[in-house]
């Protein structure tokens, strides 16, 4: 569904435009180093299914090989920069200080706690579900922390929280066209969101009110 | 198949 397609589109425009602007400028600035790690994760741990070769689609095995390798290229550009321009680079490792232990080890219970079958692949799926609902919490910290976004930070977020909002109305979309309720994917996927919104409404009342930025 | 359980989101 068209809900769908286009919440996979911006997941992706995130991913590209960071990409892109990184490749292009040679600048981190403002990017969390841990966020970008931990999507890495995400997608290893949720796409294993690409090994049992059980493909659905080649859009769907596409993307996803897609996924893995842009977040992979990701963390070799932003340790490019490390050699290129240290002093930025140690900048942002200065202010990444978000200690992502506390994201990776609730995650791993929740996996085992909640999931549709205690196999490696299911539990592994359900880690990454988790995950992916706080990955953007270091990115988010470190925003609050230097109480400014730049332009690069901003268009990805706003990207990558379209994606998480659009999915939102596949899943009632096929709620009622399949009958289809996947209630993990649902909750991690709200309780993501809600996190974007707290971004996306400390933007609109700071920024475009024009009173600089700063999050809670 | 259980629907459910198939995984074919990104």
């Amino acid at each position: 569904n068209i809900f769908r397609i286009l919440g996979d589109l911006s997941h992706l425009a995130s991913i590209v435009i960071l990409l892109r602007t990184v490749q292009k400028t040679r600048q981190v600035d403002g990017i969390s180093l841990k966020t970008q790690l931990l999507y890495v994760l995400v997608f290893c741990t949720r796409y294993l299914d690409l090994l049992t070769f059980r493909w659905k689609s080649v859009y769907n095995t596409l993307m996803k090989m897609v996924f893995i390798g842009a977040s992979v290229r990701v963390i070799q550009l932003i340790q490019e920069c490390k050699t290129r321009n240290a002093v930025a680079y140690k900048d942002m490792m200065a202010r990444d200080t978000f200690q992502i232990k506390y994201l990776v080890g609730p995650c791993a219970i929740l996996a085992l706690v909640f999931n549709y079958k205690f196999t490696v692949l299911e539990l592994c799926w359900s880690f990454s579900l988790w995950l992916e609902s706080v990955a953007i919490l270091p990115q988010l910290f470190m925003l609050s922390r230097s109480g400014k976004a730049g332009t690069l930070t901003t268009h990805y977020i706003f990207a990558l929280g379209l994606y998480r909002a659009l999915y939102i109305p596949n899943w009632i979309w096929r709620y009622y066209t399949e009958g289809r309720l996947e209630k993990l994917s649902v909750f991690t996927g709200l309780l993501q969101t809600a996190l974007y919104s707290d971004f996306f409404y400390i933007y609109y009342k700071k920024v475009i009110k024009g009173a600089g930025f700063e999050l809670p | 198949v259980d629907a459910v359980t198939v995984h074919d989101e990104l």
